[in-house]
């Protein structure tokens, strides 16, 4: 079953860029 | 005043100081005072990385200062000064580059609160400031505020379409970190469709000419694997249109034929 999303969601999972996914930091590459 | 050499380091130096000492009337003092002539190119060059050097020594009332008189969208200028927050120094990196290796977490805050910030500048390492923090929290929290921009800035591209606003579409396309952070050829969700797909079936010309003029990739497919061409009907072009239908079908046609042609040339040549 199709799931449903709201406009917000809609719009961000459309238009929204992989590369602006949160970028997974861990302390390694914080140091 | 001509035959005087200014010198970039004592210049450096003591707007480095007039910085730490956090008081705007004495930065603005010493600029009024000597940082004359205004034109010359070592005044000019320490003067582009003010903000640099603020977001490493002075207070944050006086980085709101500087950001309040000399970054302003309007270009108004507050004696003749003039900054840009996305200034990349001789390294490629902006003040919020500087902020975010600094660990000062209040001035990333507040910078990235500016309406002009642009957080995807690569410094000449191909970092963005967000890989320069040492402070995991501090990454965190730019993560957060460009999610949400994220967010913001979607949606309102969503609705500059759904109002066919060409002005505003040109707007959001015309930042260079909306350009980056969004994506024109993404896909809806529920419909699986592009932008263009859904203009082409609206059978809305002028749309997708500005579609293709601006980035819309005539050869994505949409979730059942058909080309934005493929939604026109079989027409042929050197037949006279009958309808106003048939009329509008053969102008698509030509336009997303053209577009291919185009874009085909593009991609060989580079």
């Amino acid at each position: 079953r199709q799931k449903h999303y709201n406009d917000g969601e809609r719009a961000v999972l459309q238009f929204g860029k992989n590369r602006s996914e949160p970028i997974i930091l861990s302390y390694k590459d914080m140091n | 005043l001509s035959s005087v050499v200014i010198s970039k380091p004592l210049l450096k130096l003591k707007l480095l100081d007039a910085l730490r000492q956090g008081s705007f009337a004495n930065l603005k003092d010493l600029l009024q005072k000597q940082f004359q002539p205004l034109d010359d190119p070592n005044v000019q060059q320490v003067l582009h990385l003010m903000l640099h050097y603020a977001v490493q020594v002075a207070p944050m009332a006086v980085i709101k200062d500087i950001v309040h008189h000399w970054i302003t969208a309007t270009g108004a200028t507050f004696l003749n000064i003039h900054l840009d927050l996305n200034e990349q120094d001789s390294n490629g990196n902006t003040p919020l580059h500087i902020a975010a290796y600094q660990s000062r977490g209040d001035i990333v805050a507040f910078l990235l609160d500016q309406a002009t910030i642009n957080d995807c500048v690569l410094n000449h390492s191909h970092l963005q400031a967000i890989e320069m923090c040492k402070n995991l929290n501090i990454a965190q929290m730019m993560q957060v505020k460009r999610s949400t921009y994220v967010a913001e800035t979607a949606q309102e591209f969503r609705t500059a379409f759904n109002n066919r606003d060409f002005g505003h579409l040109e707007s959001i396309l015309s930042s260079p970190r909306n350009a980056e952070l969004l994506d024109i050829n993404g896909m809806d969700p529920e419909t699986g469709d592009t932008v263009l797909h859904e203009f082409v079936k609206k059978r809305d010309v002028i749309m997708c000419r500005w579609l293709l003029e601006h980035g819309a990739d005539p050869f994505k497919r949409d979730r059942k694997g058909k080309l934005p061409i493929e939604l026109v009907r079989k027409v042929n072009e050197n037949d006279t249109a009958t309808n106003t239908k048939i009329a509008i079908d053969i102008e698509l046609k030509k336009l997303l034929e053209r577009a291919t042609r185009e874009q085909s040339v593009i991609d060989v040549t580079n």
